[in-house]
C-alpha cells in the first residue's frame, strides 16, 4: 500500500459518500412543512445522477469481487470491497424503488443502453485476458466495464444544463480516484519487482482519459468562480 | 517475488 493507492481509495470512498449524502438530502426533504433550499433545488431540477452508470458500477463490483470469500488479501481490502458492493447496490435500490428519490430521477434524459457497453466488454474479456478461467474472465470484464461505466453519467451531465453542485463533486472525485490509481501503478512499477499489468493499466488509462474533458470544464469553472456547465 | 495479477487492488 502506497500513498497514491490510499488517496485513490479514499477519493473513491468520498465519491460514494457524496452520492449517499445527496440521496439522504432528497429523502429528508419529504414531508417538511418548511422549504429546505437544498432539497428544493434538488427536487425542482432532476438529481442528475445516472441510474445506468450506477447499475453498471454495481455489476462491476459484483463481478470483480467474486473472490471476496475465496481469496483473502487484507482486512482493509475486504472491508472496502463490502463497502463498495453494499453502497453501489443500495444506491441503485434507492433510485429505482425509493418513493421520493425515484421522483428526482430524470428517466427521459438517461437514455443510454447498458447493452452497448456490457456486450463489447464481455466479448473483449473473453478474447483478451490473463487466464481463461471463470473468475479471471469476469475480473477482466469488470475492468473493461469500469473503464466505460461513467459514459452514461457524462452524457447525462452534458444534457442537463444545470449541473447540481454535488453531482459535479461526485464526478470530480471519481476522476481523481482514477488519476491517483495511475500514480499508484507508476510507483509500484518502480518499487515492486515484476509489477506489470497491461490489461489493468490500459483500461485504467482509457477510463481516466474519459474524464479529461470534464476536468477541463470543472477546473475552468473553479478558476473563473462560475457554476459548472458543460458545452452542448 | 512475482505477482501474476493485480488482484490486491480494489
Amino acid at each position: 500500500m502506497n500513498i497514491f493507492r490510499l488517496a485513490g481509495d479514499m477519493t473513491h470512498l468520498m465519491s460514494v459518500l457524496v452520492l449517499l449524502l445527496k440521496i439522504h438530502t432528497i429523502k429528508s426533504c419529504a414531508g417538511k412543512s418548511y422549504p429546505c433550499s437544498l432539497c428544493f433545488i434538488l427536487l425542482e431540477s432532476s438529481s442528475g445522477i445516472s441510474l445506468k452508470t450506477q447499475e453498471l458500477y454495481a455489476l462491476v463490483f459484483a463481478t470483480r469481487y467474486l473472490d471476496i470469500f475465496t481469496d483473502f488479501i487484507s482486512v482493509y481490502n475486504t472491508i472496502m470491497k463490502l463497502i463498495f458492493l453494499g453502497s453501489s447496490f443500495s444506491i441503485v435500490w434507492y433510485i429505482r424503488r425509493h418513493k421520493i428519490v425515484r421522483r428526482s430521477y430524470d428517466k427521459d434524459q438517461d437514455t443510454f443502453r447498458h447493452f452497448f457497453l456490457v456486450l463489447p466488454c464481455l466479448l473483449l474479456a473473453l478474447i483478451i485476458n490473463e487466464k481463461f478461467t471463470f473468475k479471471e474472465v469476469l475480473w477482466t470484464f469488470s475492468l473493461y466495464l469500469e473503464a466505460v461505466a461513467i459514459l452514461p453519467q457524462l452524457i447525462l451531465l452534458q444534457r442537463t444544463r444545470n449541473i447540481d453542485n454535488l453531482t459535479g463533486q461526485y464526478v470530480f472525485l471519481l476522476g481523481a480516484y482514477r488519476a491517483l490509481y495511475i500514480l499508484n501503478w507508476i510507483y509500484r512499477y518502480f518499487t515492486e519487482p515484476h509489477y506489470v499489468h497491461w490489461i489493468t493499466w490500459i483500461s485504467g488509462l482509457v477510463q481516466t482519459l474519459l474524464y479529461a474533458d470534464f476536468f477541463y470544464y470543472y477546473f475552468s469553472s473553479l478558476k473563473n468562480n462560475v457554476k459548472l456547465k458543460l458545452p452542448a | 517475488k512475482s505477482q501474476p495479477l493485480a488482484h490486491d487492488e480494489l
